[in-house]
């Protein structure tokens, strides 16, 4: 664990004498080493141990008997600085009904997450998912198919519909007469450098005026998570990141270049295949989870 | 970037901030940084050490055994199971290889051994439908390798030339689910000895060092013969099958650049490299 590493290199600088800011600087080197290797982004990575180095070579670090305590402290600081704050539940809207689009990358997990989070609305409210993607081979079966698991109400296009504003208008016509009040977007995957599809986001999202726009991450996404991230909120502004799979062994380091660079926080993970499995963001656990 | 002269500290920062952006992974970029400068000196000009690199990370790739290498056929039918983490592109990649296969005058069977998600199979029965390929299901919730013991038995009736195996997502700490894919394997094997039996793990471009993982957790459960890169559209640089090649011997065959059916190409080591290195 990085603990273990950095006690032991402090043990090995100790016996060298009194503590000096370059020791502390080699001790960094772990704690970047351990950052990159959880998949955090270089640039974070970079202005992130700057952070951690101008606290660590203070003199309350420098002349304790556990620097390496001290040093580790500071990094969860640091970290949780960066990843928490911004509004971590999910916003309603005053006067219903609340509309949510899911965006993100193929295979993330916005289909899946639109029945989890469905499901996790459905004490309360009535929601509706809606299937805006034409594109992928039996994607809104894939939708209608969930969604009866989950018990939610189902909206699907016309057989070879491709307008996905004409979809996403005909969806809250048949909202408002049956009295959906939660309205779930599903949308197709898209790489954020697709200048046609991006602009189809942009324009469903002024359609549908939503009151979430959320982005589904792969918690194994590697360093491109700030650039795909940034690149989606230019077009439709994101107001949160839902992180998928982490049911798997990824680090997740995503999480935190996203929320760094862009200041979209993370507000639900998706943890498993079933429409139960979405829980609220931890972000402390997150961090500990990323540093290994 | 490197257009000034002689290298300096800034070189190698820079050099480290692009292949770790592109995913290579902090072990490997120093390896790769230590050998480069063993092999550069003071008055080697940026251009050159550049030019060195790209030879160097060629060299590597292409001493992987099966570095761009085609689906095999050679006495006896081929068999090609896919393998990979939720979402990788499994299905479409099969879908693609199908029609790559088909053209190419191959009789293709695709065996739908994905019985666990939700539209899976007509997923893939549209797929089978465009490329003009017959898929062989079972109802929903049944046993994978009953699917995948059919399709086995359908290739020697029919005189199949090839059979593509999708595999539901599973990701690779699930010991259960990986106990299931290890189960899909061994029926392969038993039932077609004297067979060609390919097996790929699918990897998505945009994979962090996790990607790593899978391969090593996935090839030590199914013995992987490569790796199909799928998503490699994105600006990802895939980074990670340097180490995949370094470190597990294991090969990229093909890479997936796109949604068609036509969207699937041979891995190509100089052009991985270019993009890299930028
Ligand atoms: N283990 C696990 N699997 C997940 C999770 N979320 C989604 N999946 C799986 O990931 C795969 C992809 O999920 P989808 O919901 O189809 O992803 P998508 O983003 O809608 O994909 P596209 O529409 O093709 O872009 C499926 O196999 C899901 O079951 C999760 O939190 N944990
Ligand atoms: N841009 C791009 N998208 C791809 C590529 N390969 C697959 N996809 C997309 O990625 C998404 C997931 O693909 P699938 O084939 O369903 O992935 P899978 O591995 O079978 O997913 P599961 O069965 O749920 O584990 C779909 O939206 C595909 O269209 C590719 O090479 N490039
Ligand atoms: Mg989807
Ligand atoms: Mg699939």
């Amino acid at each position: 664990s990085l603990r273990e590493r950095l006690e032991g290199v402090f043990k090995g600088l100790r016996n060298r004498g009194k503590l000096t800011e370059v020791d502390i600087s080699d001790a960094l080197r772990d704690v970047r080493r351990a950052l990159l290797e959880g998949d955090v982004n270089f640039r974070v990575v970079k202005d992130l141990v700057e952070k951690i180095r101008v606290r660590a070579v203070g003199k309350d670090v420098l002349d304790s008997i556990t620097p390496a305590q001290q040093v580790i402290a500071i990094v969860y600081e640091e970290m949780s600085a960066l990843m928490g704050g911004g509004r971590q539940t999910l916003s309603f809207s005053p006067r219903p009904p609340s509309k949510y689009i899911l965006v993100g990358l193929q295979g993330s997990g916005k289909t899946t997450t639109c029945v989890k989070l469905a499901k996790k609305l459905s004490d309360g409210h009535k929601p509706l998912v809606i299937a805006c993607d034409y594109r992928r081979p039996a994607a809104a079966e894939q939708l209608r198919i969930l969604s009866s698991q989950a018990g939610v109400g189902f909206f699907g296009p016309a057989e070879g519909e491709k307008d996905v504003q004409l979809i996403a208008r005909m969806a809250m016509d048949h909202a408002a007469q049956r009295l959906f009040d939660v309205l779930i977007f599903d949308t197709a995957g898209r790489l954020d450098i697709d200048e046609g599809l991006m602009e189809e986001l942009a324009n469903l999202g002024k359609t549908v005026e939503p009151v979430e726009t959320l982005l589904v991450v792969d918690s194994m996404t590697g360093q491109e998570a700030v650039n795909v991230a940034s690149a989606f909120n230019e077009r439709i502004p994101l107001t949160g990141i839902i992180l998928t799979k982490i049911d798997g062994d990824s680090r997740g380091g995503a999480a935190l270049s996203i929320k760094a660079a862009t200041g979209v926080p993370v507000k639900f993970a998706g943890v498993g295949e079933r429409v139960v499995d979405l829980e609220v963001f931890d972000a402390e656990r997150m961090s500990q989870r990323i540093l290994g | 970037l490197f257009a000034r002269g002689a290298r300096d500290d800034t070189f190698w920062e820079s050099l480290e901030e692009i292949l770790i952006s592109g995913d290579v992974g902090s072990r490997q970029t120093e390896e790769i940084i230590l050998s480069l400068r063993e092999r550069t000196s003071s008055d080697t000009s940026d251009s050159e050490a550049l030019g060195t690199l790209s030879s160097i990370l060629c060299e590597r790739l292409r001493a992987v055994e099966g570095t761009g290498m085609p689906v095999r056929f050679s006495t006896g039918p081929t068999v090609v199971m896919l393998n990979g983490v939720n979402g990788s592109g499994k299905t479409t990649t099969a879908a693609k290889l199908a029609w790559i296969l088909g053209n190419e005058g191959k009789k293709v069977l695709i065996a739908a051994a994905d019985t666990f998600r939700a539209g899976a199979v007509e997923q893939l029965n549209v797929w089978g439908s465009r490329a003009g390929v017959r898929v062989i299901f079972h109802t929903h919730g049944g046993d994978p390798g009953a699917v995948v013991f059919d399709a086995i038995r359908a290739v020697e009736a029919g005189n199949f030339d090839c059979l593509i195996v999708d595999t539901a997502g599973r990701l690779h700490n699930k010991t259960n689910l990986m106990e299931e894919l290890s189960k899909i394997s061994r029926i392969i094997d038993r039932n077609c000895q004297g067979w060609t039996l390919e097996s790929f793990l699918v990897v998505d471009a945009v994979s962090g060092q996790n990607g790593l993982k899978q391969a090593e957790v996935f090839g030590g459960t199914v013995p992987l013969t490569g790796l199909i890169i799928t998503k490699y559209d994105h600006a990802a640089k895939g980074g990670i099958i340097l180490s995949a090649g370094n470190e597990l011997g294991l090969p990229v065959r093909y890479v997936g650049i796109g949604e068609n059916m036509d969207d699937l190409k041979l891995f190509e080591p100089e052009e991985f490299v270019n993009a890299l290195l930028g």
